[in-house]
């Protein structure tokens, strides 16, 4: 699904 | 990564170094808060369980984590310290610094066992986290609206560390044209984080912008 954690963020 | 995460980077990390350095330069505490400043340790702590997990995105991304879960503290300690060495103005922030953090704790607590991508402890945690960072604030401006003055590093401090993250939702709508993925947690938190932050960008705009505008020859 598109909606997902976004793993590189802070 | 794209200039909206950059400039929201180093936003983040420019109002941690302004903070530092007014405490460190003026040394007086005057018009911060620390229940804002214990909220952050635990954004952060929370936020960044997965550094013990050593799967490491990169060595910026461990580098900034580190930084943040220690400048965090570093701060705290400061605040602390200033017990003995400030005591009237540690006194004084005490008087000032009434927010009822409990409140904020508990919803945002809830919303993070409601609100996740995943129930589990690091991923509970992280909501916790991300939820927690959009309402982290409040304390510090119900101290500014109670006391009226400000002092305007302070003022610089709170407006960079708005601004990082009104700057990260350009970037996840970036993020969601280029590679088609898009965190709605973030995105939903950031939303209200910008909202909370709202009035007080107004304010900063008509006391500081404008006045600046109108200093210049």
């Amino acid at each position: 699904s598109k909606n997902k954690r976004v793993h590189d963020e802070l | 990564m794209n200039p909206f995460r950059i400039l929201g980077d180093l936003s983040h990390l420019a109002s941690i170094l302004v903070l530092i350095f007014n405490i460190k330069s003026t040394n007086t505490i005057e018009g911060i808060s620390i229940k804002t400043q214990v909220l952050y340790v635990l954004v952060f702590l929370t936020r960044y369980l997965d550094l013990f997990s050593f799967r490491l995105v990169s060595f910026y991304n461990t580098i900034m984590k580190l930084f943040f879960i220690s400048s965090s503290i570093y701060v705290v300690v400061l605040l602390q310290r200033s017990k003995t060495t400030q005591a009237v103005a540690y006194k004084t922030m005490l008087l000032t610094d009434t927010f009822k953090v409990q409140y904020i704790l508990l919803g945002t607590l809830i919303a993070a066992f409601v609100i996740n991508h995943k129930f589990t402890f690091v991923e509970i945690a992280w909501s916790f986290s991300v939820w927690l960072e959009s309402v982290a604030i409040l304390p510090q401006l119900f101290m500014l609206s109670k006391s009226g003055k400000s002092k305007s590093l302070t003022v610089h401090y709170i407006f960079a560390l708005g601004l990082y993250r009104t700057l990260y939702i350009p970037n996840w709508i970036w993020r969601y044209h280029t590679e088609g993925v898009i965190d709605k947690i973030a995105l939903a938190a950031g939303i209200i984080q910008t909202l909370v932050y709202s009035d007080f960008f107004y304010l900063y705009y008509k006391k500081v912008i404008k006045r600046s505008a109108l200093n210049l020859p």
